[in-house]
């Protein structure tokens, strides 16, 4: 019922007393972030016409309803030298632990999704979405295969006039490794662990695809849904967001870019883990 | 080189533009899922033999190698050294055998890019105290933290892991190597009474150390 905030030198952040992120303070300075998941619900269409298939593996298509996982978040803090931790629980079938490490000048969002209920015999397709008061004027980027961001703009194409029908999907990207929008003043990214759909679809926001389960083939060509099974239930999925949060400073060194350039180096290119039993030897001989 | 060409045409498969959006069918997805693994378990002898050229030489004499079970018969069996690096796969839903049932293991970190780097290691634990230290024999802060519980509650994560240990490995030389070396620790007789007393009263004590299986079912591979 209390407000909670983490943090390190470089930052903190807080979640209100509903237990969802709800604020990011940088430099003694307070911005709104805010974080929660939302599902769209599939389309079931009519495959025998093409502009009316069903949400499927190949197209994303939802009917329009958009759905609130819950209002409240159960909340567990976890403090320490090298990580502050709050474990969010959302739902039976999904959680979250935020994170911020003592050196670490990001936040470090592991989420896991499903198994996804379809007993209602809805597909589901799961978003994490962030919420910020940075004055974006429909304008985001979309990283191109990790390498060039490339600037979008909500229901925009630059070269033809454009009538959106599906205002949801038709503002959806293909995000590899980065998503982003920003102001004159405020910038945030979103860095992910795979490849992913990602959109802005009010100013200030950004939302990535985390999940989706679906019921109903979309004529395309795989003739199954994508159902993904594993011991007879939904999958489970798990993984890594990372947030930037930061004043747009030309003269900072480096820039809030720059820093998600080096984050990206160290988040997509790890570097590589062994581990050796070491039961049959001292630490000196080791040494 | 056979060990590398594995992955090469696993790797020629995944380029399939169904591999790379996830638009094949869910029995091809397992088919791919599983060329990968077998794949990437192949190119670890090849890792495990160079990083074995950087160790001492007295533990770099490989043992005889013999054909694993079930082995693909046109893959060589991988040598096998005294000290052995492997890799744990299921890092990511918080598991590895090694970690959370050795009392000792050392950790490398090889950093494949051209500068300095840092990482924050996380890895699974049994235990509740453990001592950290790098090749100075200089202790690194580490701190334990719980597993969250819906990790812990899946069904068919196999691992007796509740809490994860965390350190900073920092100043990761480029395209080169660090290694810990990280210990269970039992620092006061309270905390050794408190393990005595959570092992099974019975069976000798020599039983009571060794690290009980971890109860995994043999057909899940």
């Amino acid at each position: 019922s209390q407000e909670v905030t983490i943090g390190n030198k470089y930052l903190n952040v807080s979640f209100d007393s509903s237990g969802f992120l709800s604020s990011i303070t940088v430099d003694g300075v307070t911005n709104r972030l805010r974080q929660s998941f939302v599902y769209y619900e599939s389309k079931l269409g009519d495959n025998e016409e093409p502009r009316n298939r069903s949400s499927g593996a190949y197209i994303f298509r939802p009917n329009g309803t958009e759905q609130t996982v819950t209002e409240t978040v159960q909340l567990k803090v976890i403090r320490g030298g090298t990580v502050q931790e709050v474990h969010q629980v959302f739902s039976e079938w999904i959680s979250q632990v935020v994170r911020v490490y003592a050196d670490e000048s990001h936040v470090e969002f592991e989420w896991m999704v499903g198994p996804i209920p379809v007993d209602d015999g809805i597909g589901k397709e799961i978003v994490s979405r962030f919420y910020t008061a940075i004055q974006s004027n429909g304008v985001f980027w979309t990283d191109s295969n990790g390498r060039d961001m490339l600037r979008r703009v909500r229901n925009h194409r630059d070269t033809w006039k454009l009538d959106l029908v599906e205002k949801i999907s038709g503002n959806y990207y293909p995000v590899t490794t980065r998503i982003a929008l920003e102001d004159e003043t405020h910038r945030l990214a979103v860095l992910n662990d795979r490849a992913q759909g990602g959109s802005s679809l009010e100013d200030g926001s950004l939302e990535l695809m985390v999940h989706r389960r679906l019921l109903y083939d979309d004529a395309f060509g795989v003739h199954e849904p994508l159902n993904e099974k594993a011991f007879g239930k939904g999958l489970i999925a798990r993984g890594k967001h990372w947030v930037l949060f930061g004043a747009k400073n030309a003269k900072a060194s480096p820039t809030i870019e720059a820093r998600e350039r080096f984050l990206q180096n160290q988040v997509l290119l790890p570097n590589w883990l062994f581990f050796s039993d070491a039961s049959d030897f001292k630490y000196e001989d080791w040494q | 080189e056979p060990h590398l060409t594995v992955l090469r045409e696993a790797l020629g498969v995944m380029q399939h533009h169904d591999a790379i959006t996830g638009t094949e069918k869910q029995h091809v997805a397992n088919d791919y899922a599983r060329m990968l693994n077998r794949a990437i378990g192949a190119c670890s002898a090849n890792t495990q033999a160079i990083l074995n050229q950087m160790v001492d030489p007295k533990y770099r004499r490989s043992l005889r190698s013999e054909p694993e079970p079930g082995a693909h018969p046109e893959v060589p069996p991988r040598p096998k050294y005294k000290f052995a690096f492997s890799s744990c796969h299921l890092l990511n839903v918080s598991k590895c055998e090694l970690t959370e049932s050795k009392d000792s293991f050392t950790i490398t970190l090889y950093n494949p890019l051209a500068h300095a780097g840092h990482q924050y290691v996380r890895v699974p634990i049994t235990g509740d105290h453990y001592i950290v230290r790098d090749y100075r024999n200089v202790e690194v802060p580490a701190q334990i933290v719980p597993i969250p519980e819906p990790v812990q509650r899946l069904s068919y994560r196999f691992s007796n892991a509740t809490s994860e240990l965390v350190f900073l490995a920092n100043e990761l030389p480029p395209l080169g190597y660090k290694s810990y070396f990280v210990s269970r620790a039992i620092d006061t007789l309270e905390d050794f009474v408190h393990e005595m007393g959570s092992k099974p009263a019975q069976g000798p004590a020599s039983a009571a150390v060794e690290p009980s299986p971890l109860g995994e079912p043999t057909r899940w591979q």
